[in-house]
């Protein structure tokens, strides 16, 4: 079985585990089959502020254990270890945490049948669930996890190799090769995808620093390569250097060139609230290279250990390979300070499977302080 | 304080009326 990233065991997933918090309460919602990221932020914010007692209030709240496995989540209370609610994992569609609470949104039933107009859309009722505690982001993460772990099951029961599902859509794009590196299947996971809102004072900037992703990259979009010390993205904890900014404010930052992505973060300046949609991504790329012998063309030209040109559909490519990064590492061995003639050795030496680390090279530059971030 | 959102791919698999009752 693949490993899903996670914080728990995949095997212990399979079987069950279980988390302490406390309850505080439920709310029923009405919503549509699958609502757009910014309906269910909403919807998971509506839900914890009907059940959270208002500041000042006491909060009536339950010891509760919650119970994650591929099949089920259940809630049983933590003395008599007795179930209040059991979901089936296919009945729930997402689960939110903020700051210290936990927000499990389960479907009910159909609320109302469809109705013979064309426009008409399917509702649900929602059976939303609040719990507190201090480990509320680990919780949601291992939920996220279960859900990955229960998708690829499915998968493969339906005789999809999880594994292909990028690869397979990414034909059209790239020729009949394959993609060794993880990027398509990254950036499809939807467990990858994140909706993040930063509240920020008026006139204040995000506190971001942003570079490109580079050319050949499955997703050009703007990266987030530093983050302001005690500035709103960082006080958030929910950006890291690498992250992938695809929209703010509902607005689609893909494919748009650097300048007009700093451009529309600059925008928001003036705003408390600001959403950001990302892609987590480690701030460092592994490409993967199959090249069966040494006499084949690798696919790309390197100077000073960056990587300045890249041919279209060739092994480096399809391995990952993107114009703008710095080679970080080859096959396990640290090139950063290695002069470009040895560089150029090992690549030309390298065959079989070609491991390269790399980062964008103005991250690079900012990381080691060779520049001065410029932050929006 | 920042929300995040993990939505579960199951659910578009899932058959309409489907559900927990």
């Amino acid at each position: 079985l693949q490993e899903v990233p996670g914080p728990c065991d995949h095997e212990d997933l399979l079987d069950g585990v279980i988390f302490g918090a406390k309850y505080l309460g439920s709310t029923q919602l009405v919503s549509e089959r699958n609502p757009p990221p910014s309906t269910r932020m909403a919807q998971a914010r509506e839900a914890m502020d009907r059940v959270k007692a208002p500041e000042g209030e006491t909060q009536p709240m339950t010891e509760v254990d919650l119970f994650v496995s591929t099949k089920r989540v259940k809630v049983l209370t933590a003395d008599s270890q007795e179930a209040m609610m059991d979901h089936a994992l296919q009945t729930i569609s997402y689960i939110a945490d903020i700051g210290n609470v936990l927000v499990l949104m389960a479907r009910r039933r159909l609320a109302r049948r469809p109705a013979p107009q064309a426009h008409s859309r399917q509702l649900y009722r929602m059976i939303c669930h609040v719990f507190h505690s201090e480990d509320a982001q680990l919780i949601a993460q291992a939920i996220g996890q279960a859900f990955s772990v229960a998708y690829r099951q499915f998968l493969r029961e339906s005789g999809i190799d999880p594994s292909q599902v990028g690869a397979q859509q990414s034909l059209g794009a790239t020729g009949p090769g394959h993609l060794h590196n993880g990027d398509l299947d990254h950036f499809s996971n939807s467990e990858n995808c994140r909706e993040v809102c930063i509240e920020k004072r008026r006139g204040e900037g995000l506190g971001v620093a942003l570079v490109e992703s580079g050319w050949g990259s499955l997703l050009p979009t703007a990266v987030i390569a530093n983050l302001l010390h005690g500035g709103p993205a960082e006080r958030s904890g929910a950006l890291s250097i690498g992250d992938r900014l695809t929209a703010i404010n509902g607005t689609s930052l893909v494919g748009l060139p650097l300048a007009a992505c700093q451009a529309a973060v600059r925008e928001v300046k003036s705003q408390t609230l600001v959403t950001l949609s990302i892609i987590h991504c480690p701030p460092v790329t592994t490409a993967i290279i199959r090249r069966p012998h040494a006499r084949e063309q690798l696919g790309f030209c390197v100077e000073d250990g960056i990587i300045c040109s890249l041919l279209r559909g060739g092994i480096a490519e399809r391995g990952g390979v993107r114009v703008g990064h710095r080679i970080i590492e080859i096959n396990g061995h640290s090139v950063v300070a290695t002069p470009h003639a040895r560089i150029i050795e090992l690549l030309t030496e390298a065959h079989v499977e070609v491991h390269i680390k790399t980062m964008p090279a103005a991250t690079y530059r900012l990381l080691t302080g060779q520049e001065q971030p410029v932050y929006l | 304080s920042a929300l995040t959102i993990t939505v579960n791919p199951m659910e578009k698999h899932e058959e309409p009326g489907h559900g927990e009752e």
